[in-house]
């Protein structure tokens, strides 16, 4: 099946095998191709090179290429495994795994301890989150004065760092998110079950004889 | 808009469309 397409996928540096891939995470084959799919038509939208740039997925996810956005800019950098400044399509499918319904909730909490922990010293400090707060402010158009932000942080940060020492380290962050189980909402993707008929073209796409359902 | 006071940090951040990675599989 698909033997017109078998060269194709020489032009995007870092594909792997299906298989293999599938292997590694919650997805099935046939969801690996699915989510190729997703992945050349993200990586071709600015710059067709067969991997994904910053404004490939800021447009991807804001529909404008221009909006510059913090958040996006973290998800971006996690997604970026290998820190090449682009996401190939391993890296693409193994962070996308941590997203599915069925990855192991641990995986879920130390994504999300990485995503808040901007400067990467294994403690989500409080300039980070005050930092979080205002480009959300600034990304919803809230307005909120500066002593309610430092209230916020106060009440969040009474909750969160039990310790006390300014700053949440990873079995705190644990025992908060346990606590808070709605923090960690943002980590599943529904939509992930559903990929193959999202993206039901991968059926002619496929380099698999046998496609796994 | 004026942010729910109420919510902690993280809730209020969680709720960016930077965050929300849904808006990938909307064609």
């Amino acid at each position: 099946m698909g033997c017109f397409q078998s060269t194709s996928r020489k032009q995007f540096p870092g594909y792997e095998d299906p298989v293999q891939l599938s292997s590694q995470t919650a997805f099935s084959v046939s969801e690996v191709e699915a989510l190729f799919e997703l992945f050349k038509s993200i990586s071709s939208s600015v710059i067709d090179d067969g991997l994904i740039n910053k404004e490939e997925l800021q447009l991807a996810l804001f529909k404008n290429r221009k909006k510059e956005n913090l958040f996006a800019n973290r998800i971006f950098d996690l997604f970026d495994v290998k820190q090449k400044g682009v996401i190939d399509f391993g890296d693409f499918v193994r962070s996308l795994n941590v997203f599915h319904p069925n990855a192991p909730q641990e995986d879920k909490i130390n994504f999300s301890f990485k995503l808040y922990d901007m400067d990467g010293t294994g403690y989500i400090e409080r300039l980070e989150v005050k930092q979080m707060l205002i480009a959300l402010l600034c990304e919803s158009e809230m307005k909120l004065a500066n002593e309610t932000i430092e209230m916020i942080l106060d009440k969040t940060f009474m909750e969160a760092d039990v310790d006390q020492d300014g700053k949440i380290d990873k079995s705190e962050w644990h025992n908060f998110v346990a606590r808070n189980p709605s923090l960690l909402k943002i980590m599943t993707l529904p939509y992930l079950r559903d990929i193959t008929t999202t993206f039901p073209s991968f059926v002619f796409n496929s380099e698999v004889d046998e496609v796994a359902t | 808009p004026i942010a729910p006071v109420t919510m902690n940090a993280f809730e209020l951040i969680s709720t960016s469309q930077g965050l929300n990675l849904s808006s990938l599989f909307e064609k």
